[in-house]
C-alpha cells in the first residue's frame, strides 16, 4: 500500500543545508501496525508528513496504492488526505476560534456530509476519547491532554483506511493512553494500518514492527514474533 | 516559601460553571523537588498557572515568601514570573517569527542584562540542552522535542529560584528526558526548589514528594523516604 523509496529531506536555513532524512526506503503493507521511534531531531515527523501527503521529498519516490504520489494534483492529494489518511499531528493544530465539536467535524465538511449525519458522528467519537462533557468548549479552554484527545478524534472521524499518529499519547496520563491504544489496536484489527511515532516503549512494543530512526536514517527495522 | 491555602478555580462557559480547583491547600518548602501527578484534565496546568502568577484564583488565598499575591501590583507580578520563576509551558509558547536564540534571550531582555552578557548566557542554556547547533532555527524549523528544549532554555536562562514545568520531558525520547531530569536535579541540589507535573510514573519517582490531583482535588501527598 506504501512504498518510499530513497526518500531524502533537506531544508535550506540560508546559505546552509539541513539534511533531515537520507535515503529513506520503506514499505507497510495494508494492515501493518508499525511504531516509529527514534531521539528528538531524528526525522520521525518529517518522515510522517511525508507519508501523509503534507510535505514533499527532495529525492526519492513514494508510491501510494501503487499510485506516485509526486504525479498527483493538489486536489487529488488533498482528497486522499481527507478520505483515506488519518492524521494526529504532534502540536494537534486545532483551530482556535471554533469548539471540540466543530474542529472534529471539519473533515466531514471537506467530505461533504450531511449536517445531521455530521454531528451525530463527530460526537460519537468524542465520546469514544471520553471528552462527551467538553464539546463545547474551544481549545483554549481545554486541557493539554483533551486538545490532544480532540486531535485523536478529528483524525478517525471520517473512517480513514490508514491512521498517522505523530506522538499520540505524550500528553496523556497512562490509563488514558492506553485507552487510545486501545481504540488503535480495534481499528487495526478491522483492517485499519497504523503507523504511531511514540517515545514511550512501552506504546512501541504493543506494534507488529518497529522501525528506528537516527539522524534522518533508519537504523533497524524489527518485525517482532509472538506478541 | 509557598502557601496556597482553600484554592478554588471556577471558569464560566456561557451558563455553565466549570469548577476546575477545588479547596487546594499546599505548602511548599524552598528547596523541595516535587511533582504534581494525576489524570488528563485534573487540574494540574491549571495548578501551575496559579503556582506561576499567571492566573488568579477565584477564592482562596496565595502567599509567596509571605507576601499574598492577590495585593500585588501587575508590575509586581512581572518582576516576580521575570525574575524568580522559571516556567515551561506544557504547550511552550514560543514567539514564532523569532530563532530559538532570540526566545531565549527574551528573559534576559526583560531583566535589563546587557547584550553581549545575554547572548553568552543564552547560548549557554542552549548547549546544556544539547541545540547548540539549532540556536538559529525558529519554531517551526524544530522538532517538536528541540521546541520544548527551547522552553527549558528560556525558564532557565535567568537563574530562576524556583522552577515550574508543565510536562517537560512530553516531546522527549528517554536518553533526552533523562538529560533534562540531570538538569533540574543538579539545580535543586544547588537549592532551586522544583515542581514538575509529568504523565511519566518514572519521572515522578525521582522526585522526594508526589502530589496527586483528581477532579480538582489534591487526593494524595506523599513525602518519599530513602530514595
Ligand atoms: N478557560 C477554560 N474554561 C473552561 N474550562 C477550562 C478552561 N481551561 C481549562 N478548563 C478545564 O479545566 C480542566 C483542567 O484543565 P487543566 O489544563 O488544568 O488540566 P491538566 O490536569 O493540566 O490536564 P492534562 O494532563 O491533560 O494537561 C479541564 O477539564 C479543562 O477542560
Ligand atoms: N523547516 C525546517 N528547516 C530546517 N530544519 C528543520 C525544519 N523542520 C525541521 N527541521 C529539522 O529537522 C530535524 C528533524 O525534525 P523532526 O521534526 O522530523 O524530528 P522528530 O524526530 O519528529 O523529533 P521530535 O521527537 O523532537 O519530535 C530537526 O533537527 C529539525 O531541527
Ligand atoms: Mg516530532
Ligand atoms: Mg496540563
Amino acid at each position: 500500500m506504501i512504498q518510499l523509496k530513497d526518500i531524502s529531506k533537506v531544508y535550506t536555513l540560508g546559505t546552509q543545508e539541513v539534511e533531515v532524512l537520507r535515503n529513506i526506503s520503506l514499505e507497510i503493507k495494508p494492515g501493518e501496525f508499525l511504531s516509529l521511534v527514534g531521539p528528538s531531531g531524528s526525522g520521525k515527523s518529517t518522515l510522517m508528513n511525508i507519508l501523509g501527503c503534507l510535505d514533499k521529498p527532495t529525492r526519492g519516490s513514494y508510491f501510494f496504492e501503487g499510485v506516485s504520489v509526486a504525479d498527483l494534483s493538489d486536489d487529488q492529494l488533498a482528497e486522499i488526505r481527507n478520505k483515506k489518511i488519518g492524521f494526529v499531528f504532534q502540536s494537534f493544530h486545532l483551530l482556535p476560534r471554533i469548539n471540540a465539536l466543530q474542529n472534529v467535524e471539519l473533515p466531514l465538511i471537506y467530505a461533504g456530509v450531511p449536517r445531521s449525519k455530521r454531528k451525530e458522528k463527530a460526537r460519537e467519537v468524542l465520546a469514544a476519547v471520553d471528552l462527551a462533557d467538553r464539546i463545547y468548549h474551544k481549545p483554549n479552554e481545554l486541557s493539554g491532554g483533551q486538545c490532544q484527545r480532540v486531535a485523536i478524534a478529528r483524525a478517525l472521524v471520517n473512517n480513514p483506511q490508514i491512521i498517522l499518529a505523530d506522538e499520540p499519547t505524550g500528553n496523556l496520563d497512562t490509563k488514558s493512553g492506553n485507552e487510545i491504544l486501545q481504540i488503535f489496536e480495534k481499528l487495526n484489527r478491522q483492517g485499519v494500518t497504523l503507523v504511531i511515532v511514540t517515545h514511550d516503549l512501552s506504546i512501541a512494543r504493543r506494534a507488529h514492527r518497529i522501525v528506528t530512526l537516527r539522524d534522518g536514517e533508519i537504523i533497524k527495522d524489527e518485525v517482532r514474533r509472538g506478541e
